[in-house]
This record gives structure tokens, C-alpha cells and sequence, in this order.
């Protein structure tokens, strides 16, 4: 994937990426 | 927005700006991969479409983050209804972008409002770069505001009958002056469903910025939703740039060509 971030916050998003979702993130 | 605060980063993730000659004049939303919600009377006037950009991704207008992304518009498509019924009815306006729009936590699309959307005990968020005083002064930071939303008929007395039509909403805080503004126009008011956000409203006129009797009236989504994915789904994607010949076939044939032409005056 090209999203620079930690492993821990990487999401797969495929092109059918579901609306009105924001990204949460896990504590 | 008046009355409003900053907004985070990954918050608002739909958010857009649309720039016209290098300079924000409208908000806009992200609805697919390809295309940005907006307003209508923001590409009016002969507008000439090569002069406009838009940015998602985006908090801070002069500051581009690590998620900001910047398009060329490919089209735009005006509802044939924009100023027949009202000066500003019918204000809604898809833009197809040049190149697709690379998702991640801060680029996100947001829901298109069903038809059938019940209005009725909802939380609703209305976002923009626009005027944050009733003087005009700006703000490059995104403004997010909570807005209530005002019966249909309530807000057709407080406008007039005529003024305020079935594809129009309005929302405000009388009490507070939360508002949206000049700048505001094509930004989107959504409202949380069950974890979902869904837009319900684009930002599209009011009776100034500040008048406590008279709140911002919305372009209804709902009443555009089929409008909206009949055009996603039926228009084609923009046509993509060849790719240009790689350097080592480049030179490769340049090599050819400069010995057959060397060949041809033997």
C-alpha cells in the first residue's frame, strides 16, 4: 500500500471504499 | 462559517476547496473516485473550466499537508434546472476531475442522501473556508459548525412562500449566529446516521450571513440523489494521457534514426 503510516493504522481501502466512513482510530 | 471552530484533520475527510484562478471561492464535496459535489452558481457566469483546481485533503488553505491532492476539472455538469424555477434553484453542480482521487484516512467520499431521507432528530455538521465575520474577515484553517435544522415551513414564513422551494432546506442557529457565509457555497451540511455520514445539504444562499431571522438555505440532496448517480454511473471517465515513450526506448530509436540517416549519405 502507499500509505506512509505506522502498521498499526494502515487500512486497506479498495476503489468500492465505503462513503461516509471516518477513519477511527484504535486506542 | 460563523460561529464555527477548526476543524481536525481527518475529520471532515469529503471536504474540498475549489480554486479558481489560483484562490478558494467554494466548497465542494467528495461523492466517488472521479467526481466532487458543488454548487452550481459556483461555475456560472462563463466561468472558463481550465482556470478552476481542486484541492482535497486539505485543513489549512495555504499549507498542503501529507494527504493534500490537487486536480484539474475534466467537466462539469450544471442541473437543468440551476435559476429556472429561482434565481438560485437547482444549485448543484457535479465536477469530474481529470484523475482519480487516491483515498486514505484524511480522502475519504461522503454518502448521497437517499430520496426517501427522513429529517428529523439529526446531528448535523456544515464545513467551510469561507467568511468567519460578518466584515468578511477569512480564515485559512477549515471551519466546522453545528447547525439545527429548520422546518421547511418555517423557513418558507421567514423567507416568503416563493423563496424557498421542495428542492431547498435550510439550517441555523438563531440564538448562537451559526451560520454558513460567503465562501461556504458548495460545501456540504451532513448529518450522522447510525456511524455513517451522510450529506443531506450543499451550502447555496441566504438573506447575508448574519440576520438572525434568516438561516442558510441548502440545496436538498435528496431531491438530486438520482440526478447525482445517474450521472456518476453514465458519464465517461476522462480520457487519460498516453504515456509517454520510456527514455531507454527513447534512445534507442534515436540511435536508429541518427545511424540510418548517417547510412543514407554513404
Amino acid at each position: 500500500t502507499a500509505h506512509r503510516h505506522p502498521a498499526s493504522e494502515e487500512v486497506a481501502f479498495s476503489r468500492d471504499v465505503a462513503c461516509g466512513q471516518r477513519h477511527v482510530q484504535g486506542k | 462559517i460563523l460561529g464555527g471552530v477548526d476543524a481536525l484533520e481527518t475529520k471532515w475527510p469529503w471536504q474540498a476547496s475549489v480554486h479558481y484562478a489560483g484562490f478558494h471561492i467554494c466548497g465542494g464535496s467528495i461523492v466517488d473516485e472521479y467526481w466532487i459535489l458543488s454548487a452550481a452558481h459556483c461555475f456560472d457566469r462563463n466561468k472558463n473550466i481550465k482556470a478552476f483546481d481542486i484541492y482535497v485533503g486539505l485543513v489549512d488553505l495555504k499549507v498542503a499537508g501529507n494527504h493534500t491532492q490537487w486536480f484539474e476539472v475534466n467537466r462539469v455538469i450544471i442541473h437543468p434546472t440551476y435559476g429556472l424555477y429561482h434565481p438560485i434553484g437547482g444549485d448543484i453542480a457535479l465536477v469530474q476531475l481529470k484523475t482519480r482521487i487516491v483515498f486514505s484516512d484524511s480522502v475519504l467520499p461522503i454518502c448521497i442522501a437517499p430520496p426517501d431521507l427522513t429529517l428529523s432528530n439529526l446531528s448535523c455538521w456544515a464545513t467551510g473556508w469561507g467568511y468567519i465575520s460578518r466584515q468578511g474577515d477569512t480564515s485559512n484553517k477549515l471551519q466546522e459548525v453545528r447547525l439545527p435544522l429548520i422546518p421547511w415551513q418555517l423557513c418558507q414564513l421567514l423567507y416568503g412562500q416563493t423563496d424557498i422551494l421542495p428542492d431547498m432546506l435550510c439550517a441555523g442557529n438563531f440564538r448562537n449566529m451559526k451560520t454558513a457565509c460567503e465562501g461556504d457555497s458548495g460545501g456540504p451540511l451532513v448529518c450522522e446516521f447510525d456511524r455513517t455520514w451522510v450529506q443531506i445539504g450543499i451550502v447555496s444562499w441566504g438573506q447575508g450571513c448574519a440576520y438572525p431571522m434568516y438561516p442558510t438555505v441548502f440545496a436538498r440532496v435528496s431531491f438530486f440523489s438520482k440526478w447525482i448517480h445517474h450521472h456518476i454511473e453514465n458519464t465517461p471517465l476522462p480520457l487519460q494521457p498516453l504515456p509517454a515513450l520510456s527514455s531507454t526506448l527513447g534512445a534507442i530509436i534515436s540511435v536508429l534514426m541518427t545511424s540510418l540517416a548517417v547510412l543514407s549519405m554513404l
